[in-house]
């Protein structure tokens, strides 16, 4: 009797662990669902950086460009006043 | 009562059989 | 004898099973330790993208500039041609 009511008492126990199994198998499944956008999101990120740098890059070439075509606008209407003096 | 049949995968196991034999489930598991 | 080897198999089994519940425990603490970085790169590739589409924004003003820049120095090169032609 005591033994078939602890037997009995074991199993409901194993019952209850195999639940709790499954639930836990459960959330590790969804987990790797959403850990499978890491890759993701660290590609997108450094595209991002690479685009941002590269635009940075060509934005101080041509801020470099402007400004030498201002020296040399300034130039031209110094020489044009000039001219205009003569 | 000489044996029981898994809820999960459906094996008739022994009466002895605390887990199934495939899938390791427990007699009463759901 | 039976019964208890019974209830000795089934005492067996949930010490297995407590150790597999240790183990997925484990596992979804490692698997939320890595999740964790998720909101982190989703926001670091929001902010590469808002400097990205500034530094371009920038470029294309500048661009625009320059373009600017080059007409009137154009415009200026001609009237020097002309002031010296007479």
């Amino acid at each position: 009797g005591d033994l078939s009511s602890r037997l009995e008492e074991a199993e409901r126990a194993l019952a209850l662990k195999q639940d709790h199994i499954d639930k836990l198998k459960e959330e590790v499944e969804q987990q790797k669902g959403s850990l499978e956008t890491v890759p993701v999101l660290t590609a997108q990120a450094e595209i991002y950086k690479a685009d941002f740098l590269a635009e940075r890059e060509a934005r101080e070439k041509l801020n470099q460009k402007k400004e030498e075509l201002q020296e040399q606008l300034n130039q031209a209407m110094v020489e044009i006043e000039a001219l205009k003096q003569e | 009562l000489n044996e029981w049949q898994c809820k999960s995968c459906t094996m008739v196991n022994a009466a002895s059989s605390i887990l199934c034999e495939v899938c390791e489930r427990p007699r009463l598991a759901t």
